[in-house]
């Protein structure tokens, strides 16, 4: 037996947001720890991993550990019909080959449930090192979303260069080139609109824009983001769900062929 | 050129 109760149940819509457009079916884990996902992109070149730990709930039964597998955008059709202020709970008997989404409106006068079905995901579940990064950079998660869409109407790839000078973003295409450079700056009214670098050593890496977009779709989730990068691994793009978790996004850099 | 690599490169199966 499965139930989970989110009071602010649209930070499930805004995470099915953010993840349907790069996996189509992922397996939903549900334990004591509380509710994830791993995933990959069908390319396997980016990788989605959730996490909402079960205190962010408030209430949260998993009697024994569960995995789900979802059809992305059949859930989010489900939860496009839940309205952003209604607590949404998440039911499953044992052994059910359905989850059930309950919207409540927060005054209790419209309760509706969404039958799902569920279904079979051989999926590979990896295993993500802990690592030192070489730089850390955490900014504006509007301000990052807006440097990648810009620059994906001029090229295909960004290079991402932190040095002490700051954060680069360039890319180059058949019009022409372009930089954006993000210096530190905490000396802002509010701390979420600061930038800051943290650096072991400089690190330069080239990624995919069409990734990098369709991480920022995570951008209504959190009003900053946190990007990690080393020079052997791939980059991290993380966006905190206040209370409960997060979202974090890998993808594998390019290399010179 | 540029190579994509994949995750599968940095990342092991569990």
């Amino acid at each position: 037996m499965l139930e989970l109760r989110l009071v602010q149940g649209s930070l499930l819509k805004k995470v099915l947001e953010a993840i349907k457009d790069l996996v189509n079916d992922a397996n939903f884990d549900c334990s004591a720890t509380g509710f994830s996902l791993q995933a990959m992109d069908s390319s396997h070149v980016a990788l989605v991993a959730l996490l909402l730990r079960s205190e962010g709930f408030e209430h949260y039964r998993c009697d024994r550990n569960l995995s789900m597998g979802m059809n992305l955008n059949n859930m989010s059709k489900m939860l496009k019909c839940a309205g952003n202020d209604d607590i949404i709970t998440i039911k499953a008997d044992d052994g059910s080959d359905t989850v059930t989404f309950m919207f409540e409106s927060p005054n209790q006068d419209k309760i509706a449930d969404f039958e799902m079905k569920l279904m079979d995901i051989d999926s590979e579940h990896l295993g993500i090192p802990e690592a030192e990064y070489q730089a850390i950079v955490r900014m504006p998660s509007s301000e990052f979303a807006r440097i990648c869409k810009d620059l994906s109407s001029i090229g295909d790839t960004v290079v991402i260069s932190v040095t002490k000078e700051g954060v680069k973003f360039s890319t180059r295409g058949d019009i022409g080139t372009a930089n954006v450079v993000c210096r530190q700056n905490t000396t802002v009214d509010k701390p979420e609109e600061a930038t800051v670098i943290e650096m072991q050593e400089p690190v330069s890496l080239t990624f995919a824009l069409r990734y990098m977009n369709s991480f920022t779709k995570a951008t209504p989730l959190s009003g900053t983001v946190t990007i990690s990068l080393s020079s052997d691994l791939p980059i991290v793009v993380e966006y905190k769900i206040a209370e409960m978790g997060y979202i974090r996004f890998y993808l594998a850099p390019k290399i010179e062929d | 050129a540029c190579l994509q690599r994949r995750i599968f490169y940095y990342f092991s199966k569990d």
